[in-house]
């Protein structure tokens, strides 16, 4: 039965899409049936993996809002097992749009819930922000990964988002975990980033992932190449460091 | 008469927190009388200052949402001639409450019309989306600064920002201007960097600013101390960048 992750956090441009499309292709190299879901209206999970979403007909707006099928949204990557579920800019209307449905939260839930055995993994990437788009995201998902920018900023929203797990599971999801929290662009050789190290290990301990992505120039360039950084560039330090976290995720959703 | 500049993008963590405080910190003590408007419900320009969000009684919000006076809620920072509206979590909720409200969209213009006598420049941090916040700041404003870090993500969602600018300017705020495009976090030494900043200036031509900021590790590591860069290290490159980029921005404010 496919695990289910939302990648959240509303502080912007800390590596949540990386992490998704990243993560998922490692998966799928893997053997895992692989599927990502693109929440952002940005849709830079749809980009990144090399797929045109102008191109598309039916995106994860129809899903959301005109209740369509995933069946009309799903295509392939050039990874046998990763599959992509497309944005739409629309995306960035449907939170006014839903305002009078009732269960308006459980629109992805009730939409992945006809897929999810075809897979053994899906992510949600999600958009800077704690709406309705994050919020169904966090309804459908089995559990939370947080990726964390090693700076200040980054650390200030952490409480906010997990007050925001918290209302959710006691509202929406009761068994919404947290899969783990993920330290990225770190940074060895300065201070800030150890000082932001340190203090996401004291607040959430044994949550946080061993494994930590550094700050790595090849992630940054292979979304304009529209693939992966496996497919990019495989001896990549930023390669092998989702390489080596999907086998820590694996670990994780598996045990006994 | 006051310039009010929106400070926007909804691509996450491009710098435009970092870049409404150094902008309006450097002017403030060029001696322009400068005031930051926090209107991400993160909060991070609110601490990037020196202000404690919790100890404040009226915020942003209660401006957006409750229509009270920014007089209850402006407060004084360590700079004499900088003040700040701090924000609030709770505007997280703004856009669901205000959605039957109409002239939802001119709420904050309306306010900052009372005060904007009293200031030089009037900078609003956007949150990383174009939901009803952002439109607000941008029906209130009299430009936009648009950072763009140099990478391609952050590349990808201009085109969605000048549409959206373009929507403003025909149905809200018809003489909204570009106050121009800022390179952010750039490094001679990369290849990427170098191809986002041509590909850039291809599309906006003299809209970019010829100051860039360069990524330099002490615009991090300010906001930890809840100071502004200039009051943290003057003499870092990246203070240095934000006072030119500041004496850039009045020669195109006051033009002849
Ligand atoms: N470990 C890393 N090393 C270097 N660059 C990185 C790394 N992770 C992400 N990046 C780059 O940093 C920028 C922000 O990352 P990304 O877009 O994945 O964050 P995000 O949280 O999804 O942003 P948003 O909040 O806008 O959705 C992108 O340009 C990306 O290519
Ligand atoms: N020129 C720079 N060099 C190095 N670090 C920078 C620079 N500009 C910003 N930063 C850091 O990068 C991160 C993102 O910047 P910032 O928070 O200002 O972006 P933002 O666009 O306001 O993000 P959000 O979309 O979440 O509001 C922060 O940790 C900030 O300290
Ligand atoms: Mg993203
Ligand atoms: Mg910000």
């Amino acid at each position: 039965m496919g695990h289910i992750i939302s990648v959240s956090n509303q502080k912007g441009g800390v590596g949540k899409t990386t992490s998704a499309i990243n993560i998922a292709a490692s998966l799928a190299v893997a053997g895992y049936r692989t599927l990502l879901v693109d929440m952002d209206p940005q849709g830079n999970a749809t980009s990144g993996v090399g797929v045109d979403a102008r191109a598309r007909t039916h995106t994860v707006y129809d899903v959301l809002v005109r209740g369509c099928d995933f069946d009309a949204v799903v295509c392939p990557t050039e990874l046998e097992r990763l599959s992509v579920a497309p944005s739409h800019v629309d995306l960035v209307g449907a939170e006014v749009e839903l305002v009078t449905v009732s269960g308006r939260e459980q629109r992805l839930k009730q939409a992945l819930g006809q897929i999810r055995s075809r897979y053994d993994y899906i992510f949600l990437d999600c958009p800077p922000s704690l709406g309705l788009i994050t919020l169904n995201a966090l309804t459908a998902a089995d559990a939370v990964l947080v990726p964390v920018q090693c700076e200040y900023f980054a650390l200030e929203g952490l409480g906010q988002l997990a007050r925001t797990i918290e209302l959710v599971r006691r509202q929406l999801n009761p068994t919404l975990d947290i899969a783990g929290v993920l330290l990225t662009m770190t940074d060895r050789r300065n201070n800030l980033s150890r000082q932001v190290t340190d203090e996401v290990r004291r607040h959430f301990g044994a949550k946080v992932f061993e494994t930590t992505i550094p700050r790595n120039i090849t992630l940054a360039e292979a979304p304009s190449h529209g693939r992966p950084v496996l497919l990019y560039n495989v001896t990549s330090i930023g390669a092998q460091a989702y390489l080596e976290l999907a086998q820590e995720l694996v670990a994780r959703t598996t045990a006994p």
